[in-house]
């Protein structure tokens, strides 16, 4: 079962770029939200607009992402998402 | 057949620099100590890489989007859904249950309270040199004894203090590494970067006059800041000694299971970032590890000692065999059910989504079956 080899973390923004408050937003500043899920060989992050009053992360409003692979990138210093673009990945590891 | 203790050990801020992960050059033999006895999750992961709202999620076993508790201003069971805590789900099975220091991040996102009395049977203690938690001290000298008042309080059974700057000799700066990526990685996207605010807010920090948000730190000055980090691990480091010490002592260490995480990790220099507050590994990955006596490791003898007082400082310290390790990637979410069914309590189910109206259930997976260990199951004195 791939789920049972998952670990998942998330980081709130409140905007795109870093501010005085991108380190500790609080709730009602948050636009943004960063979902990871990580597996023994990547970690696949994308920060989605995120609505505050409603908790509701919107995952068709993407504003950027992060793909790393373990393997080659342990330290994850080489973004490969946009070379992953058009390739999404299975539906069912999606947070 | 008698209930286990349960001695749930949370540090603030550690990454997993320690012996006991393969660190060469920290000085960690009393967790590592612990470790050779436990099992050990290599690849534990936080849900939230900032102090409330991974104690929160891991306390209570749902993620943030079920606690509402992304950052330090609400209470959850006011703000999301009157949730059972660890400790709560203890007290209700007959445990007693006590919490000294930050188990709960303090102030409302625990309802000023710790969550007394929800969960703890007596009040929670907390060492009056708790208030120096954010004084005004320099970055790199976060351990000056000058600076704290009270250096020791003493309460029965219990040691608290500030990190002594004698620690940092174990570090003397021209051993120091530095970060082996401390570059802003081309690719980052910029949402992605964490500007650590709170760190260059550090009287000496901002005397480096860096620019914002992507200025580097001087080298120097980040060998200074990676010596103190060190430090203050050897000394957390000899607090959980005397405190492991102290179950011999008291004759607990063949009825106490130990746990031992932190609540999220911490970026020294790596993608140019200090601090926490990003989704990177060196954020969100976490030491993890459950001592289970007669489980993990033999039951201790009579008069045996398992976990006596190493001195980091001792200069001939010797290699701690490693414990049992695990792989696997894991979630710190997972502490809930897998203390409950380590204690032989009902694990509690899994939660229907959504749970804001449930009380009682869990987001993460039990670890328990990492426990089941073939060679141990068939070796008739453990068997015994």
């Amino acid at each position: 079962n791939p789920r049972e080899s998952i670990a998942y973390s998330q980081y709130p923004r409140p905007a795109d770029s870093p501010q005085w408050n991108s380190d500790k937003p609080s709730l009602k500043d948050i636009k943004v939200m960063g979902y990871s899920i990580r597996t023994i060989d990547y970690r696949y992050t994308v920060w989605v607009g995120f609505n505050p009053h409603d908790f509701l992360a919107n995952f068709s409003d993407v504003h950027a992402g992060e793909l790393y692979f373990v393997g080659s990138d342990p330290l994850q210093d080489h973004n490969m998402y946009n070379d992953s673009q058009g390739r999404d990945l299975p539906r069912s590891l999606m947070p | 057949t008698a209930p286990l203790n349960v001695l749930l050990i949370i540090v603030d801020d550690l990454r997993p620099s320690l012996g006991c992960y393969g660190d060469k050059l920290v000085r960690s033999p009393n967790i590592d100590q612990l470790a050779s006895h436990s099992l050990l999750f290599q690849n534990a992961f936080a849900q939230q890489a900032v102090c409330a709202p991974s104690r929160v999620s891991f306390l209570t076993g749902r993620r943030p989007d079920t606690t509402r508790l992304y950052d330090f201003h609400s209470y959850w069971r006011v703000h999301a859904g009157n949730f059972s805590t660890i400790p709560q789900y203890f007290k209700e099975n007959g445990y007693v249950t006590m919490s000294v220091g930050k188990v709960f991040h303090p102030g409302i996102s625990s309802n000023y309270s710790d969550d007394s009395p929800y969960s703890w049977s007596i009040p929670p203690y907390h060492p009056s040199s708790e208030k120096y938690e954010n004084a005004k001290v320099r970055m790199r000298d976060p351990a000056s004894p000058s600076l704290v008042p009270l250096l020791k309080e003493r309460q029965p059974g219990v040691f608290v203090c500030f990190s002594p700057k004698e620690f940092q000799k174990l570090y003397p700066l021209e051993n120091m590494t530095l970060a082996p990526d401390p570059q802003v990685p081309a690719g980052l996207p910029s949402v992605a970067y964490n500007p650590w605010m709170d760190i260059r807010q550090r009287e000496d920090v901002q005397a480096l006059n860096l620019s914002v948000p992507y200025g580097p730190i001087p080298v120097d000055f980040q060998r200074k800041i990676r010596q103190s980090y060190f430090a203050s691990v050897s000394y957390l480091d000899t607090q959980v000694g005397h405190l492991l010490s102290a179950l011999d002592d008291f004759q607990l260490a063949n009825s106490t299971i130990v746990a031992f995480v932190s609540d999220h990790g911490w970026a020294l220099g790596e993608h140019g970032e200090w601090a926490k507050y990003s989704n990177f590994d060196v954020t969100t990955r976490v030491p993890l590890m459950f001592y289970v006596p007669g489980k993990t490791a033999p039951l201790p003898e009579a008069g045996e000692k398992l976990f006596p007082y190493i001195d980091p400082f001792d200069s001939v310290l010797e290699l701690t065999e490693p414990g049992r390790q695990v792989t696997d990637l894991v979630e710190l979410l997972s502490l809930s059910p897998t203390l409950s069914g380590l204690a032989g309590l009902q694990v509690p189910p899994r939660c229907p989504i959504p749970s804001f109206h449930v009380e009682r259930c869990r987001e993460g997976q039990s670890l328990v079956k990492h426990f089941r260990f073939q060679d141990l199951e068939e070796d008739p004195y453990f068997r015994g």
